[in-house]
Order: C-alpha cells, then sequence, then structure tokens
C-alpha cells in the first residue's frame, strides 16, 4: 500500500546532508568552521566593520570524537527576536536579495548545528547583540520534522563591555586530525582575499593561527539593485507584476528593472506588442508570456550595474599573496564588469612566482567565489578548466616543474555553484570567458619578467 | 537594513534549479526525460507489472525553442486525490521509507513541471488511473512561492478500455539537438538493466526509438524492511523512541529495528548502562545519547537484510548487454550483499569484448544506480575511479586500445549521490572494495577468455 508524505527542508537536508556537505566526520568539521566563518565576513561586511573572527575548537570527550566548536564575531549581530529562526530554521535568512555575499541559500549555519546536534544530542548556544546594549544568549535545538526552532533557554541582559557582534557554539563528532590541513588552508587562504579580516584560529591542541589584518580599509560593501531584464523568466514576471505599485507597464518597466529608461521601456513594449499605458496587473497569462518573450528578443539591454558587486580588490588581493608567498614576482588582474543570465560578476586573477612557492609539476591553483576560498572539487571547476585546457603556459616560457601559483576570484549576485556545499563553480561561458581573458593577461606579464630573468641569467653567465 | 525571510522549498529549488540538474535548456530536456521515465519505472515496480514507457516529444514553437514533452506509463497510477500534490509540490512522494526505488528525494517529477511552467507559462496535463475504471485528468500549475499545487482544471470520467498508468504532459523550452545523443543513449542504457520493460521514444522528427522487452519475468520487488541499527543518530533514535508502542525498552529495540533479537537487545542495553524494563518515553536526553553510543560501540550487529533490495539479476543484466553489444565474450558477476551505514547494497558488475564494441584507448564504462544509467560526472564517480584506479587492465591481457565494454551496478535502500542531479556516486569505502572485488572477477575471467584467443591465434599462425 502506497504512503504518500511530505516531508520539511530540514528534514530533506538530514536525510540528504552528505550532498550539503556534511559526509564524514572530518568534512563535517570543515564545513561547519567554513559556513560559520563565511556568516561572520558577511555579518561584518553588512555593517562596514573591519571583521574580527576568532574560531575556538575545544576537544569535549576525546573517546567519543566530540568537540566543542565556537565562532565569535563583531559583526551587525542578529536581532534578539530573529536568533532562533537565524540558527535553527533551514532556508531563512537576509541574504535573498540581489547583491553579492558568501551566503546565499539560508541553510549553512543551520546545517552545522543540525549536524552538531545529530551526533551529540546537545542543544547550541547562540549569544549576539545588534547595538552593544543589550546581549541575548539562545540555547536552541532544532525541530528538524517541523524545520522550526525549540528554545531550550533564552536570556537578555546588557551586553558586558559594549560589546556588539555574535558567538556561535556547539559540540558535534568530528576529526580534526582528518580535517586540520584543509581547515588551516581554509583560514590562510580566507585571509588572501580579506587582509582587512583579523582572523584567530585556536584549535584543539592550543595551537594558534593568527592573521592580523594587513590594512585598514573596509571594501566598498555591495548595494542590492534592481533585478537586470536579461534571464527573466515567467515566475519572476508574474510576480514583478503582481507586486508592482506601477499603474502602467511603461513605469513597471522602468521603476521594476535596471537598465530600462523610457526607450528601453517603448522597444520592449512595442516588441511585446503591449501598450504602453496597460496596467500591470491586468495582463493576461499569454501577455505575460509575451512580454517576457520579448525580453529575450530584445538584444540592447545595457549591461547589469555592478553595484551589487564587491571585488576583491587589485591592492587586497596583491597584498595578501604577498604575505603568504612572498613571490619574486605578482600581477593581479581585474576585468571590467561582466554579466551572465542577468548576474553581473566581476573576474579577478593573479599569477605569483618564485618567493616560497613550492616547484610543482602541476600548477597550484587558489580559487576564489565571493571573496570564499573553495577546496574541493578542483577537478569540477570553471577555473580548473581554463587553467588546464585554455592557457597553454609554455607560452609564457613557464619551466616544468615550476613555483607557479594562480589565483582565481569571481565575484557575482549568483555564483553558479555546481552543488549547496559551495565547491565548485559550473562552466558558463560568460565566467569562462572572462578567466581565459584575465589570465592570458597575467601570462604575458609572467612572460616579461621570465625574459628578463632569462636575459640577466644569460649576461650573467658570459 | 536587514531583511529576514524564508523561503518554501519550492523557491529553493527554483531559484537554484542548476543545482538539481535544470542548467541549460539541453540538460533540462534530457532531465525532465529521465525524471518522468524514472517514475513510470517505479510506478511499474510497484505493481509488479511489466513496464510499458512510450516517451512523445513533438515541436510546439520552433522559432521560440519550445516543445511537447509527454511522458505515458501502465503502471499503478496515482490516487485522484494524490495527483495534485504528487507533481506540484517539492518534497513530497511515496519514495521515503526504507527500500529501494528510483526516486528517494520527493522532488524530480516537480521539478521538470516547474522548468516548463516558468519557461513557457503553460499548465502540465496530468492524466491517471489506479484501477482501470477511473480516470482522473488534471491541468496544474505550481505555486512556486508557497510550494502548493494550483490546480486550473480536474476532471473524473471512466478510464477508456479499462486503461490503468499515468500520462504526464507538459511544455517546455528546450534543445533537442543539443540533447539528443544523452537522451537516446539513456533509453537505451535503461533497456540494458530493465530488459522486462518496453521502452518507446518518438522524437520530435518522428523517428522512432523501439525496445520491445527481452524477458516476460518481472524482477523480485524490493519489501520495505526495519531500519538497520548501524549508522542511527540521536535524530532517529528520538524519534522512533516517541513514536514507539512498545512498553519497554528491549521490546522496542527487538521490535524498531532489523537483526536486534533478545540477546542483542539486552547486550547493546547493558553497553548503554540501561534496564530493559524502562519505557521508552521515559528516557532522559542522555539516556538517548547513550543508547545512540551503545549502538556505535557494539560490533556484533549482522549485516543488513537485503530483502529491500532488488538488484538487476545476472540474467537480466547479460541479456541486456548482449542485446546491444552481440559481444563476443561477456562476464557478469553479482556480489553478495554487504552495507554502509546502516543501508544495505549490492554490487554487480560485468565485462564484454569484441562484437560491435568500438575499439578505444580509454575503457567504455556503463554506470547504474538502482537502475538508473548515469550519463554525467563520470570522473566524480567512485565506479570511474575503480576502472581507472584500482583495476589494472593490462594484468588482464587487455591490449589498448581494446573494444571493451565495463557495466558497475549499485543498488541500495540508500544511493549515497554526490548531487541532487543523481550522476556520480560518492567513494564510500565500503562501495569501493566491493566495485573492487566485483571488477577483478570480471577481468579474471576475462583473462582467460583472451589467453584461449591467444593460444588459438598462435595456433592458426603455424
Ligand atoms: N555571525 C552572524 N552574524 C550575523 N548574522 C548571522 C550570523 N550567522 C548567521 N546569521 C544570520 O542567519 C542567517 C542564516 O544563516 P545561514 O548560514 O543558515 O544562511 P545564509 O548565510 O543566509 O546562506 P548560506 O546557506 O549560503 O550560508 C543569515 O542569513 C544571517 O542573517
Ligand atoms: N508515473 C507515475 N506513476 C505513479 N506515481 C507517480 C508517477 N510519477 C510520480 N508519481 C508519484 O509522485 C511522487 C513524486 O514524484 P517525484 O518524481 O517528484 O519524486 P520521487 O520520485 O518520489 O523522488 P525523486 O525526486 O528522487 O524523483 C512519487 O513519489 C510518486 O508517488
Ligand atoms: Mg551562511
Ligand atoms: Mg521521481
Amino acid at each position: 500500500n502506497v504512503v504518500y508524505r511530505a516531508i520539511s527542508p530540514s528534514e530533506f537536508f538530514y536525510k540528504n546532508r552528505d550532498i550539503a556537505g556534511f559526509s564524514s566526520p572530518a568534512r563535517s568539521l570543515y564545513m561547519s568552521i567554513r559556513e560559520l566563518v563565511e556568516n561572520s565576513l558577511d555579518a561584518a561586511e553588512m555593517g562596514r566593520i573591519l571583521p574580527e573572527v576568532l574560531i575556538e575548537l575545544g576537544e569535549e570527550d576525546a573517546e567519543r570524537g566530540v568537540y566543542r566548536l565556537r565562532v565569535v564575531d563583531n559583526g551587525v549581530g542578529v536581532p534578539g527576536d530573529k536568533i532562533p529562526s537565524a540558527f535553527a530554521t533551514v532556508l531563512y535568512g537576509s541574504k535573498y536579495g540581489f547583491k553579492q555575499s558568501r551566503g546565499t541559500f539560508g541553510l549553512g549555519g543551520t546545517m552545522a548545528l543540525l549536524y552538531g546536534q545529530i551526533t551529540t544530542n546537545k542543544p547550541a548556544k547562540i549569544m549576539s547583540s545588534t547595538d552593544g546594549k543589550t546581549l541575548y544568549i539562545y540555547e536552541l535545538m532544532i525541530d528538524v520534522v517541523e524545520n522550526k526552532p525549540r528554545i531550550i533557554s533564552s536570556e537578555k541582559k546588557p551586553s558586558p563591555g559594549g560589546w556588539r557582534g555574535t558567538s556561535v557554539e556547539f559540540s558535534l563528532e568530528a576529526d580534526y586530525p582528518g580535517a586540520r590541513a584543509k581547515i588551516l588552508d581554509y583560514i590562510k587562504h580566507t585571509a588572501i582575499v580579506n587582509p582587512h579580516a583579523t582572523l584567530t584560529f585556536i584549535d584543539s591542541k592550543g595551537r594558534l593561527y593568527h592573521y592580523p589584518r594587513m590594512v585598514e580599509k573596509v571594501p566598498e560593501p555591495p548595494r542590492e539593485t534592481l533585478p537586470h531584464p536579461v534571464g527573466v523568466d515567467v515566475e519572476m514576471m508574474s510576480r514583478m507584476l503582481m507586486e508592482t505599485k506601477a499603474r502602467n507597464l511603461l513605469t513597471f518597466l522602468t521603476t521594476s528593472f535596471q537598465k530600462i529608461g523610457p526607450k528601453t521601456a517603448k522597444e520592449v513594449l512595442e516588441l511585446a506588442g503591449l501598450k504602453p499605458e496597460t496596467s500591470p496587473r491586468k495582463l493576461s497569462h499569454e501577455q505575460v508570456t509575451a512580454l517576457v518573450d520579448a525580453f529575450k528578443r530584445y538584444d540592447k539591454f545595457r549591461p547589469p550595474d555592478p553595484t551589487p558587486l564587491s571585488p576583491v580588490g587589485k591592492d587586497f588581493l596583491e597584498a595578501g599573496i604577498r604575505r603568504i608567498f612572498n613571490p619574486d614576482f605578482v600581477h593581479v588582474v581585474q576585468r571590467e564588469p561582466s554579466s551572465y543570465s542577468g548576474h553581473p560578476f566581476i573576474v579577478e586573477a593573479a599569477v605569483a612566482y618564485g618567493g616560497t612557492i613550492p616547484v610543482t609539476e602541476t600548477i597550484m591553483l587558489f580559487r576564489f567565489a565571493n571573496k570564499i576560498p573553495l577546496l574541493y572539487d578542483e577537478r569540477a571547476d570553471v577555473a580548473w578548466k581554463v587553467v588546464e585546457e585554455k592557457i597553454d603556459w609554455s607560452n609564457y616560457k613557464v619551466p616544468k616543474p615550476a613555483p607557479l601559483a594562480v589565483f582565481t576570484s569571481i565575484c557575482s549576485t549568483k555564483v553558479p555553484y555546481k552543488t549547496v556545499g559551495k565547491e565548485a563553480i559550473a562552466d558558463r561561458p560568460e565566467i569562462e570567458r572572462e578567466l581565459t581573458m584575465a589570465l592570458r593577461e597575467c601570462g604575458r606579464n609572467l612572460k616579461l619578467y621570465l625574459s628578463r630573468i632569462e636575459k640577466r641569467e644569460a649576461a650573467a653567465k658570459r
């Protein structure tokens, strides 16, 4: 007999947590740290704050492999009434708007707490203050069947020393020795593209890894913009038509989308066979489809506004690379803004040579997306495809092996991740093209440097 | 100002549909066909019915790239009152139990309809009869924001000619030329591991691809069993303790899990420091954790019952391979049931040589999971890892290049897919080991065959 039922999104991600990256105790520890650190950096960015992030890992029960993880930041905090849902509800968050942020799904932080809960049966402790005056302290568990918080305890008191920020603490079954190398790389690489952030990690053996900030400047934060007309489908269009306050289609187009002025709006409406004075709410099914089709056929939309983006920046990227590798040569490129399917993106790339970069047969590739280091699934990533298949490094006089490091950074309102675990980027043609152009420019500059070295060595021999 | 909100699971998979496999018009057509065919085969299996599946693709608007897709089967059908939720609600289905089925997430069929809806703004047409007497006909759209069906029309009438089964029909923006090769492979390979199914595909150019069934026997269907104690976490244990009707822990253990008899139950309870007569509902938080820990430490659980599995079968697999490749040599292996994390699985493998198999440098690998062909992400799959890295084919006298085809089939209550799009399988050590043993056995048999051929050719030369 066939039993039909619905499951909640938390139940779905509980049953399929390996698809979200929580596959083994080592990988789950890595994912927990990265999800929490990314939340902390987003929170600092929201408030134009120079980030301070502290990660503490302690052994709670060595025999059972249970650790205690705590991540503390000085970001904007979470309002007291929002804390339970933010941390104990899947598909709930503040990053669903049209602007660049590390978080995107509304599930990372909750997944970490969920994993901790199902392996240790203990509540998580969340503390946060948004104003330095009032501190909220919660002990939370997740009702996995219903996808809602279970508040074990809650407290509200003055924030000691005017502290503002967020602290997330929970227990989890983990494998630190198995995850350690990747965790240390994650923190080190995060410091490369966020040199304005102070990052501290104290591990379960008491070892301290400290990356004090190298620059005192806060990057220009992304600002939300209206959606771009390219890539709009009937679902999006139908919703916007329902929600708009505009009284006619002309105003609807110019006020709901970026890059549509009155002239463009009139041309698009003509292409759709619609009158500019029609009320948006009075469109028939066929007319909505015609409007979306007109958007697809109209090929004169200007490219998207890069305001919702916040790239690493050439100076920041160079400073970050120099700090870690002290290379003899660095060249950094930042491409002009581009877009795919209506999502603006900026590619930045760099090559570094010499210094403490190890001499390797295969190229050392460091991948970043929205200032997050990507450390898994390298072969599935578009950056790997470009570095390995689209660029012939011998054209740029690169020997084999060589002390060469390549850095790729993609910032977008929507990074086309291949998986929920955010590790590899899909090969959208526009992104592949921008990466190729950026790396060729880096290659040409590297070639000039290597030629000079070659000449100098030849002269020295004579 | 920070805006916090929740999104529904349909909203999540709409925004992130590329993560579910719906990334391009070509890939989305492939996914739509496979999700519907897999639903049809599951439906036939449910009723021990010899499957008949018809796939029809028509061009609806060539200029706009809009097609009409229809998949019809003779399976068990969907009850009239369940049709709207089954097809227009994400995370709703009948395959959440503990037994093997192609479907597992409760989202594939709805995703296909969702993709069609957002690209064409048209409703889907679903017809189904569970008894050959009453036919239900629905026109449905999905309310993506709320994750619920919008019934455009519904009808109930006598089922013409006593027809029982399901028909799913909808329009979608697609790219058939770009998807055609993969679609034809999908159907052909489905016929390999389902030789009892009659599959028919009529494409938009009117071409007919027909695979009449080769065997008249229905495979033994999987039967749901109790969960296995290995891999149980505190979330699962807490729920089972709440829901059980057992009056004491001893009965709870013997009636809620497979492979736990009274003796085993007493040993486990002793390990947990719990009394057998305690009421399951009276356990404290710490006691639930202690019980789960005892499960983890107890190493004498017998392996899982293979009753919830339904492997391809050696005779079926050989018949399927012979039909497609007419090889000179085939060897098929079915391993004994094994398990990972409490999920039973059976590995089957085969090698075929000669016949119409093309001579290739790289090995032609055909991967299957729960009788579904996997055609993407080969390099990320555990089967590829084993075929390329764990097996040295030259040990078995395989030349390079060679007319060699390798087939791997994994059947489980939970296939460890790496993604929601079901294309690559994670390298769980137990699965990797079983694949390696199966392919080595195939290799040894292939070696005997190739040695005989070698001797025969040497004799012919003299
Ligand atoms: N350290 C923090 N400081 C401020 N807000 C936070 C912090 N951690 C989490 N939040 C809030 O909780 C919400 C949910 O976090 P969660 O990590 O689950 O999802 P997300 O970051 O929105 O998306 P993703 O799943 O991609 O990480 C965030 O959107 C943010 O509003
Ligand atoms: N052709 C069909 N015949 C009978 N039942 C069907 C058919 N197609 C869909 N269903 C029902 O609708 C439910 C939802 O289907 P859907 O494909 O969305 O999810 P699923 O098959 O359960 O899981 P998955 O997402 O892994 O495919 C199924 O569980 C099944 O009960
Ligand atoms: Mg997050
Ligand atoms: Mg399905």
